[in-house]
């Protein structure tokens, strides 16, 4: 475990807190994709099938039962509970996420440090949270506005994977032939597909205004 | 081993 590491699964646990405590509490999830939250359920149940064979550290294991049943309740919110599902704007999140999945799953086929099941999943979970956040961010263009919380939200989304990079980095130059081009190249395009809504999110933040998605 | 190694990271 290293700073950036920690820091990275920190970021990503307030994250996902900060959205289920948005809508836990306001009993709404307008703004809010859950085409994305569809898509990080798959990626945490695809990424974490080891949870319950291989024991890494207790750390580990209560921070992939935290990243499952928050993604699982955001979805179960948004689809089911009565208040909430009322004020998710299914006409604007149109976003086929399908069509995220089936390419994510045949490059996982052909790009894979070794063919068996569990990596196979593995690999494509690393693709699909690559692009999970489209939807969500295909919402906030048509939406126009965001607010806050949802805002907060996908900033320390993008800011998780940027802080693993520096893991990576990190664990590169500290651990003997650690190279894993995969989740690097996955974690790169990631925080890359981010970069336009930091732009628009640190200016807004510095000129205090709401922010605003251009069209 | 060796690409075991990153499997330790959420």
């Amino acid at each position: 475990m290293n700073i950036f590491r920690f820091a990275g699964d920190m970021t990503h646990l307030a994250s996902v807190l900060v959205l289920l405590l948005k809508i836990h509490t306001i009993k709404s999830c307008a703004g809010v994709s859950l085409k994305t939250q569809e898509l990080y359920a798959i990626v945490f149940a695809t990424r974490y099938l080891d949870i319950f064979t291989d024991f890494i550290s207790l750390y580990n294991t209560f921070m992939k039962l935290v990243f499952l049943g928050s993604s699982f309740s955001i979805v179960w919110y948004m689809r089911s509970h009565k208040i909430v599902r009322r004020s998710y704007d299914k006409d604007q999140d149109t976003f086929r996420h399908y069509f995220l999945i089936v390419p994510c799953l045949l490059l996982a086929m052909i790009i894979n440090e070794k063919f068996t099941f569990r990596e196979v999943l593995w690999t494509f979970s690393l693709f699909l949270e690559a692009v999970a956040i489209l939807p969500q961010l295909v919402l906030l263009q048509r939406t126009r506005n965001i607010d806050n919380l949802t805002g907060q939200y996908i900033f320390l989304l993008g800011a998780y994977r940027a802080f693993y990079i520096f893991n990576w980095i990190y664990r590169y130059f500290t651990e003997p032939h650690y190279v894993h081009w995969i989740p690097w190249i996955a974690g790169l395009l990631q925080t890359l597909l981010y970069g336009d809504f930091f732009y628009y999110y640190f200016h807004s933040w510095k000129n205090n205004k709401k922010l605003q998605l251009p069209a | 081993e060796r690409n075991e190694s990153i499997k330790d990271e959420l």
